[in-house]
């Protein structure tokens, strides 16, 4: 996956983010595909969550998957995640609830409740570092105001880093592929110098949510694994989902 | 990561979406929070029922292929659902009515929702 935050030269904020995912879980040798990126590709749909017939908040996600990888709660945050490997993993977190230690949280269920009542970015944030999980994750939060953009970089059990906008020192953007960015990525995986090269190519002035689709359309950023494309603008009130196909020749991952 | 042609330099007019790497939009659906979370995802569970049963039909296929046996899928069928009641209000009632919407065995669907949990073995 990759996920990025962004401030244009206005302060508006802009999120995007591929949704990759079904690695190792079986190769389509005809169609050079992996069985499972297609298998969810027809699942993909955006939602519109409504109480009393307003929006609390609209996603993209599985149909089926009642938590949340994608969000907005307009007016207030952005919000998707990232998967994150770690030792101390999602397995032992499970094991651990099945035998009925239940202190953690289940991620995907973690991000829906913040999209359905977290009230700011600040409490979201608030949230996303401290709430105990039962798998390691990146949290990729943005908020309303100027500034307001970072990557949680979570343990189960705590909070390793919070990497924010900082406009004054030129960090225009935060962008997360599946490495703890104070890391390189795993030289034969690293999208995250692609997506950053052209980020920087880009430029502030210049940022948009099309020329973020472009970043998210260039290759290995796309990739055989990404499902979907999303992009969203917390000003703008928008929410835009793409299915997406790598075409050969493209990066499996 | 320069290898082309598998990598390419940064892409440009690729917004509004067309061309071979857009398969097109994702569509759109309400859930309303106002209803019992066991009928909230009805509408979306029928119309999408065909891909999800095939989705996590390839799950099962691979789990046999890989451990040579079933007995994991039993497990998943007769194990998971006594635990779906311990996850936390309104997932556990959001699941069993998507389970009950589809057809499909609680213990998958519940399978499915922890799915990034197990996945990161």
């Amino acid at each position: 996956c990759t996920s990025v935050v962004a401030e244009d030269t206005s302060g508006k904020l802009l999120h995007a983010r591929n949704l990759d995912f079904g690695l190792f879980l079986g190769w389509d040798v005809k169609n050079s595909t992996w069985m499972i990126s297609e298998l969810l590709k027809p699942l993909v749909v955006n939602v519109n969550f409504q109480r009393n017939n307003k929006t609390v908040f609209v996603s993209t996600g599985f149909a089926g998957y009642v938590g949340m990888l994608t969000g907005m709660k307009p007016g207030i945050l952005t919000l998707t995640m990232n998967e994150r490997f770690s030792l101390d993993g999602g397995y032992i977190g499970v094991l651990e609830w099945i035998l009925g230690i239940r202190q953690g949280a289940w991620m995907s269920f973690l991000t829906r409740s913040v999209l359905e009542n977290a009230t700011s970015y600040e409490e979201a944030k608030t949230l996303l570092s401290k709430t105990v999980l039962l798998a390691p994750a990146y949290f990729i939060l943005g908020g309303n105001q100027s500034g307001e953009g970072c990557v949680i970089t979570r343990s189960r059990q705590s909070c390793l880093d919070i990497w924010e906008l900082d406009i004054q020192k030129g960090k225009w953007y935060v962008l997360e592929t599946n490495y703890d960015h104070w890391k390189p990525p795993l030289p034969i995986d690293n999208r995250r110098d692609p997506a950053m090269k052209c980020m920087n190519r880009t430029t502030q002035k210049n940022i948009s949510i099309a020329t973020i689709y472009d970043m998210l359309s260039t290759k290995p950023v796309l990739n055989k694994l990404t499902t979907y494309t999303t992009v969203m603008s917390v000003s703008e009130n928008k929410l835009e989902g793409y299915l997406r196909d790598c075409p050969d020749p493209c990066m499996p991952w | 990561q320069d290898v082309p042609p598998y990598t390419e330099d940064c892409r440009s007019g690729t917004y509004p979406p067309s061309g071979p790497t857009y398969r097109g939009d994702v569509s759109w659906y309400t859930v309303n929070l106002d209803q019992p979370p066991s009928d909230r995802w009805r509408k979306i569970i029928s119309d999408k029922k065909q891909p999800l049963t095939a989705m996590m039909q390839h799950i099962k296929d691979l789990t046999k292929y890989i451990f040579h046996t079933e007995k994991l899928i039993d497990l998943v069928d007769t194990k998971l659902p006594g635990l779906v009641g311990k996850l936390p209000p309104p997932f556990d009632e959001e699941i069993k009515g998507i389970a009950d919407e589809s057809g499909l065995p609680l213990g998958e669907v519940m399978l499915f929702n922890i799915f990034y949990e197990i996945f990161t073995v």
